[in-house]
């Protein structure tokens, strides 16, 4: 969903 | 690791709370204390939490370890605690188990217990350093109360934040509702503040489902910190004793 890949964008993987 | 926390109970209740969103993950262990990180299984909500080493008294961690953690596991050892006892936890190096020890301040109970650790292979996301356009503070059972009751309405919630106050309102199939704060000063009872500080107006969409979730920390804090910036993660956060904290992070829902 939208929220899903907004929460990935906002938070990338370090 | 060798962690002494005054109250056992400050454990337990993070544990509770975030419990029904995450349920195995790592505690981070390093010499500024013990963090957490978690993204629910939908992967739309993201729970952290440092415990700094300065909640400890004493606090020793001479090696980096994660210990993966199952939270049932770890909720049923918690509850084994009386609500007045201390907590030691403890764990070697490359540790199969974590130890927990339950002092009562009082008597000469000890009771001692050792959880298996579980090898999780978590993704560490990086949370940006962010200036959000509306930071919010209200009493956390504030929050709690209107969650709740617009969830009995809606599956959603918008947070409209002005300068004129912020207002959380929600159309249903039965009707709709609102609730709106203005800042607010009490002297004698400061838990009971409603502050609110804007740099622009914001206008956001969320699933009460997750935020009626997130309010299970309303225990641990009398005020709750919501912050707001539109097409941004929802910041909410509990502070504790510290400048420890429990942080939710949760994304808002955008037009189809």
């Amino acid at each position: 969903t939208l929220q899903q890949i907004l929460l990935g964008l906002y938070f990338p993987s370090s | 690791l060798e962690a002494r926390l005054e109250q056992a109970n400050l454990l337990k209740k993070v544990v509770d709370a975030i419990k029904d969103l995450v349920q195995d993950c790592n505690f981070d262990c390093n010499d500024s204390g013990i963090a957490l990180q978690a993204m629910d299984n939908s992967h739309v909500a993201l729970v952290s939490m440092m415990l700094k080493s300065e909640s400890f008294s004493p606090f020793r961690c001479d090696r980096n370890i994660a210990l993966g953690i199952n939270l049932t596991s770890l909720q049923k050892v918690l509850r084994c605690a009386n609500s007045e006892d201390i907590l030691t936890l403890k764990a070697e190096d490359a540790p199969d188990v974590v130890n927990l020890v339950f002092e009562s301040a009082d008597s000469d109970r000890l009771s001692e217990y050792d959880i298996k650790l579980m090898d999780i292979d978590q993704e560490h996301l990086g949370i940006p350093e962010t200036e959000y356009a509306a930071n919010i503070s209200m009493p956390s059972a504030e929050f709690q109360k209107i969650c709740r009751d617009l969830m009995a309405l809606s599956e959603s919630v918008a947070i409209e934040c002005t300068k004129e106050g912020v207002k959380f309102s929600c159309n249903g199939d039965i009707g709709s509702g609102s609730v709106t704060l203005r800042s607010h000063t009490n002297v004698d009872k400061p838990e009971n503040n409603v502050e609110i500080d804007l740099t622009e107006p914001v206008a956001l969409t969320f699933s009460l489902k997750y935020l009626v979730n997130f309010c299970k920390a309303s225990g641990l804090s009398g005020q709750v910190k919501l912050c707001l910036s539109n097409e941004v993660p929802l910041l909410v956060e509990y502070g504790l004793a510290s400048n420890s904290y429990l942080r939710f992070y949760l994304a808002p829902k955008i037009g189809d």
